[in-house]
């Protein structure tokens, strides 16, 4: 059976605002390690990737693979009870047809417990291959997010460029074109702040914008992003969320035609 | 014009 304790509970419900416009029905995969989900928007373009290791829960309790196959518009709905502060524990069984899921107020004087139906969910798992990326960009997420929602309002698509100058995103659209630049950037005393750009070799990539600025729903959960590019592969969005769990994106870049 | 690709196409299925 699962039992996970989290106390960083608002993790839960920003992972999930985060991924529920991208994907509806997946599996939570649990097993002593974690609990981890990978899923494919409709489209097929994007794919996101969660884990959330055990070290992030206490107790954290799973003695066999047990898939949850969750609806995320019934548990966001179910998550509109949490508050902040909160205790959350998921509590499955080895072959669940439910998902028990309490919330324990930081004063204990309330509990709130809620079932929530499962569903047998039929999906792909897609190796992702080890890549060592070309350009690696760390940054503000509030910056990253600005640049795509900026951006989406010129053009569909954005081009970034990753050269030993910065980072340019670019875009061109019928009322015209726009670019932000962004430098090499050390701020001592505001870490948070920093823009950090590790090239190899320079990099040229076109992305969807509708996809990045869905991606940017986790930008709750950190305050800083990874961006990782190489040229003809898809790019990598990462959001840390507590100690070494991750929510990742991945998006196919378009070609010309 | 440029064509979306699909992420398929560079994750094989496992």
């Amino acid at each position: 059976m699962l039992e996970a304790r989290l106390s960083q509970s608002m993790v839960l419900k920003k992972v999930v605002d985060a991924i529920k416009d991208l994907v509806q029905d997946c599996n939570f995969d649990c097993n002593d390690s974690g609990i981890a989900l990978q899923a494919m928007d409709n489209s097929h373009v994007a794919l996101v990737s969660m884990l959330l290791k055990a070290e992030s829960f206490e107790p954290y309790r799973c003695d066999r693979n047990i898939a949850l196959g969750v609806n995320l518009v019934s548990l966001t709905k179910v998550l509109r009870a949490l508050q902040n502060d909160d205790l959350v524990t998921l509590k499955a069984d080895d072959a669940p047809d439910s998902l028990n899921i309490t919330f324990e107020s930081s004063t204990a004087d309330r509990i709130s417990e809620y079932d929530l139906k499962l569903m047998d969910i039929d999906q792909e798992h897609l190796g992702i291959p080890d890549t060592e990326y070309a350009a690696t960009v760390t940054m503000p997420s509030t910056e990253f997010k600005r640049i795509c929602t900026d951006l989406q309002a010129m053009s569909e698509s954005v081009t970034i460029e990753a050269t030993k100058d910065g980072i340019k995103f670019s875009c061109a659209g019928d009322i015209g074109n726009g670019a932000v630049t962004l430098r090499n950037y050390q701020n001592v005393e505001k870490e948070h702040l920093n823009v950090d750009i590790e090239l190899t070799e320079p990099v040229s990539l076109t992305f969807s914008l509708k996809y990045l600025v869905n991606f940017c729903k986790a930008q709750p959960l950190s305050d800083r992003v990874k961006i990782c590019l190489s040229n003809e592969v898809p790019l990598l969005v990462e959001y840390l969320i507590t100690g070494t769990s991750y929510l990742r994106f991945y998006l196919a870049p378009k070609v010309r035609d | 014009t440029r064509k979306q690709q699909s992420i398929l196409g560079f994750f094989a299925k496992s």
